[in-house]
C-alpha cells in the first residue's frame, strides 16, 4: 500500500494500509461495538489492538476480554477497565486512523496494583502488554484517565461503595458488594425493564409487543392491538381484513396471514382442512386431482401423499359443513400455495365428498450404509 | 475443530461449504431440504449479498473436491430479523439454493428437532467442520464428539456473556473437543436412541457459533445456535419464500 492506494473494498474512508497489503490489510475508524468498552470517553476505534486482535469479535472472544472485567472486581486499580479498554479497542484518531496507545504512566499502575492480585490465582499478566511499548505523556499523544471516566464496565454494577461486581451478580440473591447494594431494587421496574405478568421474568420493555414471545405464556404479546370485527390480528398485531386471510398472498407485513393455512384434522381419515376468512373449511373432492395431493403434502413439509381418499360425508352432518372447491384456474397459478389455488362457492359440494390425505415423511438424517470390509481383516477384541 | 479426527468421506452427508469467491470456504453449513441450507447469521455480517456465495456439497476435501461434490449458487438468504452482533444472539440465517440438490450418498439432508424436541444434558454427540484444529486449517472434514451441557451450567463458563435460551452449549470442561473459527454455521447432530439403543437416524441440534478463542489458554465449552428453537421460524420461512405470492 506503500505505493498503491488502499484496496477498493476498504471504503473510502480508509487512510492506511498494514504491510504487507492484503485484501483485507486496511486500517480504518470504526465504531466501538465490544460491549465491555461502551463507556469510553471516546466512540472508535481501528484494528489490530496492542494485544494482537484483529478484529473488536476476535477481542470479544479473547483471554484478555474475559480476564480484565473478572479482575476488575477484586477492585485492584480504579481505571483498570479503562486501561483494558485502551488495549482492547485503541481509541482511533479521525485524522490519521491511527490508534493512540495508553500512556506508559497508566500501563505500569494497572500493572503494579493487579499483576500480584492475578499471580494469586497462578494466572500471568497478558502478554503484549509491555509498558515500554507505550509513550511517556508529552513525549506523543496518549491516554490517561480523566475525570468522570466510569470505573465499572457495561458488563458490571456499580456498588454503592465504589466497587464494581459482574452485572449477572445483581438480584442473584447472593450479596456480592461489600455494601450489599447488588441485592437492593431488585423489581424489574428498577432496573428499567418490565416485569412478565404472572411471573418474575424481566424483559426489554422494545420486546413487548414485537411479534416475538419472550415470557411464559407468551402474556407479552397479548392485547396488543384492537382489531375491528371484521378483521384477524397478525402474528406483529396489525389488524388485516379477514377476506385477505389465507388467500395466498401476503397482506400483514409479515407475512403472518398466510401462516397455518392448510392442515390434515384426524377425524376418520386425515381431513384436509383449510383456514379462510376466520373459519375452518374443509375441501370438495368435485375437481380434486394428483397434483393438487402432491402440492398439499410438499407446503406441509411432510414428503409425497401416500393416501388419497374422497370420504363421503355422512348423511345429516354435511349441510352444516363449510366448503372450499377447486378453483378453476388452479393450474395458471405457478408456485402459488394450495389455498391460493382454492375458492368459496356459493353452491355446495356435488360429490358431497370431501377429500382426505395422508403424507409420508421425506427422509433426513440417514448416512449410507459404511462400505463392507474384507473379512480376513476384521479383528474382534 | 480442536481434538477431533479426520472423518470418512459420506460420513455427514448434511455437511457443506460456504464459500465467497478468491476467500474460498468462510463458513460451514447444513443441508436440510433439497434446495434449503442452514447456517450461523454472523456468516454474512457485512456481506449480505447472495451473488457473493457458493455453497459446496458432498465435500470431504477442501482443497479436491472430487466427483461426489456438487456447487450451487446462493438465491437468497434469510437472516433472522432478531440477530444481535453484540450478543451473538438468534445467531441463525436460512440459505436458499439456486438449485435442488441431487440427493446422493454424499449430499443427503439432516432432519429438524421437533418443536420440543432437545438433546438431553450429558448426551453425546458430534461437531463437523473444516475450522482450525488448534495448529492449522484442516483441508479433511474433522469430526469430533462432544458432550451436551446444560444452559446454567454452561452459564458459568461464561461468566460476562449471557447464554441465552436460543443457546446450546456443547463440550468440555478442559476445552479438549470443541469447534474453532472456521466451524460457525455447520452441524451438531445427535443420533436418535432408544431403549434398545442408537437408531441410526440424525438431528440437527445446533450450529457452531460462539465460544472462547478456542486455542487459548481459557477452555470451556462451545456455543452453537439451539435449532429446536428455531424451527418454527426456519419452516415458515422455508414455506413463505416457497409458496407466496408477494
Amino acid at each position: 500500500c506503500i505505493s498503491n492506494p488502499c484496496p477498493a473494498q476498504c471504503g473510502a474512508n480508509s487512510t492506511t494500509c498494514l504491510s504487507p497489503p492484503t485484501n483485507t490489510s486496511c486500517t480504518q475508524c470504526e465504531p466501538i461495538t465490544l460491549e465491555l468498552c461502551m463507556n469510553l470517553p471516546y466512540n472508535s476505534t481501528t484494528y489490530p489492538n496492542y494485544l494482537g486482535h484483529m478484529s473488536q469479535r476476535e477481542s470479544s472472544v479473547s483471554w484478555e476480554a474475559s480476564l480484565f472485567p473478572a479482575l476488575v472486581q477484586t477492585g485492584c486499580y480504579q481505571y483498570l477497565m479503562f486501561y483494558a479498554c485502551t488495549l482492547l479497542v485503541p481509541k482511533c484518531d479521525p485524522v490519521s486512523a491511527q490508534r493512540i496507545p495508553p500512556c506508559r504512566s497508566l500501563c505500569r499502575k494497572a500493572k503494579e496494583r493487579c499483576e500480584a492480585v492475578l499471580g494469586v490465582v497462578g494466572l500471568p499478566w497478558p502478554e503484549g502488554s509491555e509498558c515500554n511499548q507505550f509513550p511517556q505523556e508529552g513525549n506523543a499523544t496518549c491516554l490517561l484517565p480523566e475525570d468522570g471516566i466510569d470505573e465499572c464496565s457495561p458488563s458490571h454494577f456499580k456498588c454503592r461503595s465504589g466497587r464494581c461486581v459482574l452485572a449477572t451478580k445483581r438480584c442473584d440473591g447472593h450479596l456480592d458488594c461489600d455494601d450489599h447494594s447488588d441485592e437492593e431494587n431488585c423489581g424489574c421496574a428498577e432496573r428499567g425493564l418490565w416485569e412478565c405478568p404472572g411471573s418474575k421474568v424481566c424483559i426489554q420493555i422494545s420486546m413487548i409487543c414485537d411479534g416475538f414471545p419472550d415470557c411464559p405464556l407468551l402474556v407479552d404479546e397479548v392485547n396488543c392491538s384492537l382489531c375491528r370485527d371484521n378483521e384477524l390480528e397478525c402474528n406483529n398485531h396489525q389488524c388485516v381484513h379477514r377476506t385477505l386471510w389465507c388467500d395466498g398472498y401476503k397482506h400483514c407485513s409479515d407475512s403472518s396471514d398466510e401462516w397455518h393455512c392448510v392442515s390434515l384434522v384426524d377425524v376418520s381419515g386425515w381431513a384436509l382442512t383449510v383456514f379462510r376468512t376466520g373459519s375452518q373449511y374443509q375441501v370438495c373432492a368435485d375437481e380434486w386431482n394428483p397434483h393438487l395431493s402432491q402440492l398439499t403434502c410438499s407446503q406441509l413439509g411432510l414428503g409425497a401423499p401416500s393416501t388419497v381418499t374422497m370420504v363421503a360425508e355422512q348423511p345429516g352432518v354435511a349441510g352444516r359443513r363449510r366448503w372450499l372447491h377447486v378453483h378453476p384456474e388452479w393450474d395458471q397459478k405457478e408456485g402459488a400455495a394450495l389455498q391460493a389455488r382454492l375458492e368459496k362457492r356459493s353452491h355446495s359440494c356435488y360429490s358431497r365428498k370431501r377429500v382426505s390425505v395422508l403424507c409420508a415423511k421425506e427422509d433426513c438424517g440417514l448416512r449410507p450404509a459404511p462400505p463392507p470390509r474384507a473379512a480376513p481383516h476384521r479383528r474382534k477384541r | 475443530i480442536l481434538g477431533g479426527r479426520a472423518s470418512r468421506p459420506g460420513r455427514w452427508p448434511w455437511q457443506c461449504s460456504l464459500q465467497s469467491g478468491a476467500s474460498g470456504h468462510i463458513c460451514g453449513c447444513v443441508l436440510i431440504g433439497p434446495k434449503w441450507a442452514l447456517t450461523v447469521a454472523h456468516c454474512f455480517e457485512g456481506r449480505e449479498s447472495a451473488e457473493l456465495w457458493q455453497v459446496v456439497l458432498g465435500l470431504n476435501n477442501l482443497d479436491h473436491p472430487g466427483a461426489h461434490s456438487q456447487t450451487r449458487g446462493v438465491r437468497s438468504i434469510i437472516v433472522h430479523p432478531r440477530y444481535n452482533r453484540a450478543v451473538v444472539d438468534y445467531d441463525i440465517s436460512i440459505i436458499q439454493l439456486e438449485t435442488e440438490v441431487e440427493e446422493t450418498e454424499f449430499v443427503r439432508p439432516v432432519c429438524l428437532p421437533d418443536l420440543d424436541q432437545l438433546p438431553l444434558p450429558d448426551a453425546y454427540c458430534y461437531i463437523t467442520g473444516w475450522g482450525h484444529t488448534g495448529n492449522r486449517m484442516p483441508f479433511k472434514l474433522q469430526e469430533g464428539e462432544v458432550r451436551i451441557i446444560s444452559l446454567s451450567h454452561c452459564q458459568s463458563y461464561f461468566d460476562m456473556k449471557t447464554i441465552t435460551s436460543r443457546m446450546l452449549c456443547a463440550g468440555f470442561e478442559a476445552g479438549t473437543v470443541d469447534s474453532c473459527m472456521g466451524d460457525s454455521g455447520g452441524p451438531l447432530v445427535c443420533e436418535e436412541q432408544d431403549a434398545a439403543g442408537p437408531l441410526g437416524r440424525w438431528t440437527l441440534f445446533g450450529l457452531t457459533s460462539w465460544g472462547s478463542v478456542c486455542f487459548s489458554k481459557v477452555l470451556g465449552p462451545g456455543v452453537y445456535s439451539n435449532v429446536t428453537h428455531f424451527t418454527p421460524w426456519i419452516q415458515r420461512q422455508i414455506y413463505l419464500h416457497t409458496y407466496l405470492l408477494d
